[in-house]
């Protein structure tokens, strides 16, 4: 028997906003440590590894570890008939085939309830090796958005570079070329608009912008994203939920033939 | 597209 109990239930509709785009089905695997989600998009160049820790929850049950294949449209639609203030309860028998959504309004004068059918998804599961990144940038997940947002006007693929005076980012396309430099910043007097950079040595990356801006979707959950980037390795670009847990997306890098 | 490494290349089944 599954029971979870999440009094800020819109965190979850953030998280699955964040990443219905870029992954269709996954398995949301529950056990005693909480709600993980791990996924590949269709073309295998980025990773998401979601995990939602057990005392994020008002109220955790799990008798067992359970793994609960769902279209993650489908949960998209089931969270948006829940309030922004609901409490959002899941229950799920051990050997059934559906996984039922309680939303309650803060005042308990509305209580609705949703089903889905769960789905048969054989999703391998990939080890994500702890790395001792070169470089972490820690800034406003808001201006990260942007950045995309502005660059992928310009080209489809960004040089992201860490420096010691700070983290640039290049493209270039028909129109033109584009650079945004994002310099360190710790002495913003509001915390979210500082921006961090913790360089062990430089280091310069190129990817797809795609990517990226689909990342950006999870802006709504935190007020800072942290990009962390070591030569040769998929940067991992990871928001935080709350002190709930994290929401981390990984992207292979392109490399010059 | 043009350079892009898989993902599955540096992260092995788990």
């Amino acid at each position: 028997m599954l029971e979870a109990r999440l009094v800020q239930g819109s965190m979850l509709r953030k998280v699955v906003d964040a990443v219905k785009d870029l992954v269709s089905d996954a398995n949301i695997d529950v056990s005693s440590s909480g709600f993980s989600l791990q996924a590949m998009d269709t073309s295998h160049v980025s990773l998401i590894a979601m995990h939602l820790r057990a005392d994020a929850f008002e109220h955790f049950r799990c008798d067992r570890p359970m793994s609960m294949g769902m279209s993650l449209a489908n949960l998209a639609k089931v969270l948006k008939c829940a309030g922004s203030d609901d409490i959002v309860t899941l229950k799920a028998n051990d050997d059934g085939d559906t996984v039922t959504f309680m939303f309650e309004s803060p005042k308990e004068d509305r209580v609705s309830d949703f089903e889905l059918k769960l789905m048969d998804i054989d999703s391998e599961h990939l080890g994500i090796p702890d790395t001792d990144y070169c470089a972490t940038v820690t800034m406003p997940a808001g201006e990260y958005a942007r950045i995309c947002k502005d660059l992928s006007s310009i080209g489809d693929t960004v040089v992201i570079s860490a420096t010691k005076d700070g983290v640039k980012f290049t493209t270039s396309g028909d129109v033109g070329t584009a650079n945004v430099t994002v310099r360190q910043n710790t002495t913003a007097d509001k915390k979210e608009d500082q921006t961090i950079i913790d360089l062990k040595e430089p280091v310069a990356l190129t990817f797809a912008l795609r990517y990226l801006t689909s990342f950006a979707k999870a802006t709504p959950l935190a007020t800072h994203v942290t990009l962390s980037m070591t030569r040769e390795l998929p940067v991992m670009v990871e928001y935080a939920i709350q002190d709930m847990g994290h929401l981390r997306f990984y992207l292979a890098p392109k490399i010059e033939d | 597209g043009k350079g892009q490494t898989n993902i599955m290349s540096f992260f092995g089944k788990g």
